[in-house]
């Protein structure tokens, strides 16, 4: 059940989904589940949405976790998100508003096969699992496969590569299926937020170019303002900005691709580290990595309900 | 052991390219030598100044090294043996078993 499940503690995906199962069956004012789809190994990819439930129009933030496969504080930030609006509803304000006036949608894994051979066979596996005709190596970079600037600078279209951006745009399931509910829910998804690891920055568009997004002043003060709330919680610094220019030119991000599908405000965080356990962050460094987190992507979502 | 075992002296490496060649003579050893990049995740984004972290399997990593030092390539180790980390990482979920 909810109270004792263990949030300091990583994860499989059968535990992941058990959990998501659980938390539809004991929280239906608050949760819904669904799939939008099914992976490339035929998994369900599963979907929570969060909010108190409402007969009226609301509008809505998304956020996915698990995109790379061993990045695993990802799926493990978006359980403690669950479970952290949960439990503050009648307590925090802010909590309440945002339950009241949005619905989040989480995607706990969004790259579920590679998560679960990250857990079985390879526990530094990126991609996802999808297999590629004449070539002995699988799997695409889930964060390359998106119809945006597809395959330019900073991706690869060697089918090793860890950065291969796969043989067609949306070419793996799990993007497609992502891609696909946010163009149907595009009017009402108002802030893309992806969560990845390893390098403590908050990112923005663009990756794949050294220009400046047309609302730059709003989302700029939203991210130095989240980093400003991320830093509240332990002091610890998180550089943001333009993803081309405060981390590396990529292209066919999600970020991106979100953005141009007219999403106002994409996000990409990178949680820690920045060199010390790398993907192995220890498992008693989830709490504070997932509470200083909570509390920037509250502050993004509280953006939304400022004019800017 | 976690993954049979297979991460048992493998390492990773904190290389900073400080010259142009740094980083071509590092692209380089990538086709040489079957190396994991974790940070950053593409050799096309590795630049002069920029931490590079790669994960570096237990029969290359001596001579992987000893070619950074030839290169004169500075270098940390951050990790000196990858299944211990990931026995660690692991350690509280078999003691939760355990209860």
């Amino acid at each position: 059940s909810d109270s004792s499940y263990d949030y300091e503690v990583y994860h499989s995906l059968e535990e992941i989904q058990s959990w998501m199962h659980e938390m539809n069956k004991t929280h239906p004012s608050f949760i819904r589940l669904f799939s939008i789809g099914q992976s490339f190994e035929r998994r369900p990819l599963y979907v929570l949405q969060l909010g108190k439930k409402s007969q009226h129009y609301k509008k809505a933030v998304w956020i996915d976790c698990g995109v790379h496969a061993r990045e695993w504080i990802g799926p493990a930030f978006c359980q403690w998100f669950v479970k952290e609006a949960l439990h503050s509803y009648n307590t925090d304000p802010v909590t309440r508003r945002l339950l009241n006036q949005f619905y989040f949608y989480i995607m706990p894994v969004l790259n579920v096969d590679g998560y679960h051979f990250s857990w079985t066979t390879d526990r530094f596996w990126r991609k996802t699992r999808s297999k590629i005709s004449r070539y002995q190596c699988r799997g695409v970079d889930a964060n390359r496969n998106w119809k945006v600037k597809w395959c330019e600078e900073g991706a690869s279209s060697h089918p090793c590569s860890e950065t291969y951006c796969g043989p067609f745009p949306e070419s793996e399931p799990e993007v497609k299926a992502v891609a696909n509910f946010l163009r149907k829910h595009k009017k009402r998804v108002k802030a893309y937020i992806s969560i990845h690891a390893y390098a403590q920055m908050l990112l923005y568009p663009y990756s794949y170019k050294y220009a400046t997004i047309p609302n730059f002043d709003c989302v700029e003060s939203a991210a130095h303002n989240a980093v400003l709330a991320l830093y509240s919680a332990y002091g610890v610094r998180y550089q943001y900005g333009p993803a081309s220019t405060t981390l590396y030119l990529s292209s066919g991000s999600s970020m991106d691709w979100a953005y141009r599908n007219g999403i106002p405000y994409a996000f990409a965080f990178e949680l820690r580290d920045t060199g010390y356990f790398g993907f192995l962050l220890p498992e008693f460094l989830i709490n504070p990595t997932c509470t200083e987190t909570m509390r920037a992507v509250k502050t993004l979502a509280l953006n939304l309900l400022k004019k800017c | 052991y976690l993954y049979n075992n297979r991460y048992a002296g493998n390492q990773v490496i904190r290389v900073t390219p400080n010259k142009l060649n740094d980083t071509e003579t590092l692209k380089n050893l990538f086709d040489k030598f079957q190396v994991d990049l974790w940070h950053p995740n593409s050799p096309s984004s590795i630049r002069e100044g920029a931490a590079v972290d790669l994960h570096v399997p237990r029969n290359a990593s001596k001579i992987f090294r000893s070619h950074l030092h030839q290169a004169k390539i500075h270098y940390k180790v951050l990790i000196a043996n990858l299944q211990k980390e990931i026995e660690k990482q692991a350690g509280y979920r078999s003691s939760r078993k355990r209860r």
